[in-house]
């Protein structure tokens, strides 16, 4: 394992443990989207499901079950925990992502490294992480004060995503036979989404201004 | 049996 691929790998471990930090200790989830949280847990559900037929590593399955554990967790405080879903914001948290869900299960059906179930759910999962952090993006932009917490959730978030791309890169010129067009191609679009969005977010905290994100 | 594709990334 890389450099790049461990550094991903704890950064989204970190992002996941500070959520998880804000949710435990604050009891709070104001600024989180529950629609991306759900979304994650489908995610991490279709992707893992090599679980009970592929072993990688211990590293590789003790990472899977922290992900699937803390992502389906995580809905669980924001939906029935009583303290911590008084602070979900609702009203502001509308985008509505099962929609997301259809396009990129015909993606998957359409383009996949093999026609079999394990491998569609796997496509799947890679296309639908790659939107899947679009009402977290919308819910941000709409709430009027960010705080530290979140805002370093969706940093760590996103440092992740950065940190995979670097280590494809890496992976390519160094490993024969490292292609794989549908990780990289929705890895990159998600990466874009997340520089696109530091881009003004960066620029509104400069300009020390709220945070507007062009229609 | 038919080789599945091993995923080593998360």
């Amino acid at each position: 394992m890389n450099i790049f691929r461990l550094a991903g790998d704890m950064t989204h471990l970190f992002s996941v443990l500070v959520l998880l930090l804000k949710i435990h200790t604050i009891k709070s989830c104001a600024g989180i989207s529950l629609k991306t949280q759900e979304l994650y847990a489908i995610v991490f559900t279709t992707r893992y499901l090599d679980l009970f037929t592929t072993y990688i590593s211990l590293y590789n399955t003790i990472m899977k079950l922290i992900f699937l554990g803390s992502s389906i967790s995580i809905v669980w405080y924001m939906r029935h925990h009583k303290v911590v879903r008084r602070s979900y914001d609702k009203d502001q948290d509308t985008f509505r992502h099962y929609l997301l869900m259809l396009p990129c299960l015909l993606l998957a059906l359409l383009i996949n490294e093999k026609f079999t179930f394990l491998e569609v759910m796997w496509a799947f999962s890679l296309y639908l992480e790659a939107v899947a952090i679009l009402p977290q993006l919308v819910l941000l932009q709409r709430t009027r004060n960010i705080d530290n917490l979140t805002g370093q959730y969706v940093l760590l978030l996103g440092a992740y995503r950065a940190l995979y791309v670097l280590n494809w890169i890496y992976r390519y010129f160094t490993e024969e036979n490292y292609v794989h067009w549908i990780t990289w191609v929705s890895g990159i679009v998600q990466t874009l989404l997340y520089a696109d969005f530091f881009y003004y977010y960066f620029q509104s905290w400069k300009n020390n201004v709220k945070l507007q994100l062009p229609a | 049996e038919e080789d599945a594709v091993q995923h080593d990334e998360l």
